[in-house]
């Protein structure tokens, strides 16, 4: 493993959004993912609706909740053709799911794997490097406070409550870090980031660990 | 929909100014998290986790670690 690793180094990370009053991180995490994998592979980057998976994911809650397992499960079967957030933008309420005809062009994953990695952080370190940014689910109550720094008290792992999505991680210092995007803008934490220290399940960063396949 | 109130928003706000002199009263280690006012200080934690902490948890199969076999008996 290298010392430090970053996906946005390689420019395959959209900016920070901000759900705003929507409880859609569930839906922010997935689609992060699925605009970095894309342009791993090649494509060019861009942001995607999250709308649309908070509109038609049926087996969620919209802005009043949902599962990252449940919206990959619902790509993965339908096949969802994901389109771009300027073609269906984020209005950070539930609304209609609206189709498009198969013309559209969009994105549509071909499967994802989801796993618990908790006492194997560098295990999940390699999926990161060769799978892309991974949606994690944390305990993230005390994040309503935080302004920066490396997450490293006040953070069980009791109950997972908050999804977001890692790029990176940083080993150089004393205290390895991942380095992980938030969606509620990028003036919260580090630039929309936060720092949670590697290799103790900080916030149970590691218990439920997801990447998407392209 | 949301109950908001100005009276109710400088409880809150009160509240975390408290609660952040307690999560930055921790030995400071190197580069440890600090914590202070954000767009969140107005929320008292039961609404803040009322809005923005909705994902369901999910149950997730452990990760096989990895196996390392003996090829001793190998040609």
């Amino acid at each position: 493993l290298p010392l430090r690793f970053d996906w946005r180094d390689k420019h395959v990370v959209t900016q920070v959004r901000n759900q705003q009053m929507c409880g859609g991180c569930w839906a922010f995490s997935v689609v992060g993912a699925v605009e970095s994998v894309c342009a791993i592979h090649g494509a060019p980057l861009k942001d995607l609706s999250v709308q649309q998976v908070i509109d038609c994911s049926y087996n969620n809650y919209g802005c009043q909740g949902g599962s990252p397992l449940s919206a990959l499960s619902w790509l993965n079967k339908t096949h969802m053709q994901l389109v771009t957030d300027s073609e269906y933008p984020f209005k950070a309420h539930n609304g209609l799911c609206r189709y498009f005809s198969s013309s559209q062009q969009g994105v549509s994953i071909k499967g994802y794997s989801a796993h618990d990695f908790s006492d194997q952080e560098d295990e999940m370190a390699k999926a990161l490097l060769t799978f892309g940014p991974l949606v994690v689910i944390v305990d993230a109550v005390s994040w309503q406070d935080y302004l920066g720094g490396i997450i490293q008290h006040h953070c069980s792992r009791g109950e997972p409550n908050h999804a977001v999505l890692i790029t990176g991680f940083d080993k150089t210092g004393s205290t390895p870090y991942w380095i992980v995007r938030n969606s509620w803008g990028s003036s919260w934490g580090v630039n929309g980031y936060a720092h949670v220290k590697m290799g103790a399940n900080m916030c149970g960063i590691a218990d439920s660990v997801s990447a998407v396949f392209v | 929909s949301w109950p908001r109130s100005l009276g109710r928003e400088a409880a809150a706000f009160r509240e975390s100014l408290n609660r952040h002199r307690y999560l930055n009263s921790f030995p400071r280690e190197n580069a440890t998290a600090f914590y202070g006012i954000n767009q969140f200080s107005y929320l008292f934690p039961e609404d803040f986790r009322a809005i923005y902490l909705r994902s369901k948890p999910s149950r997730f199969p452990r990760h096989p670690p990895e196996v390392q076999m003996s090829i001793t008996n190998v040609s």
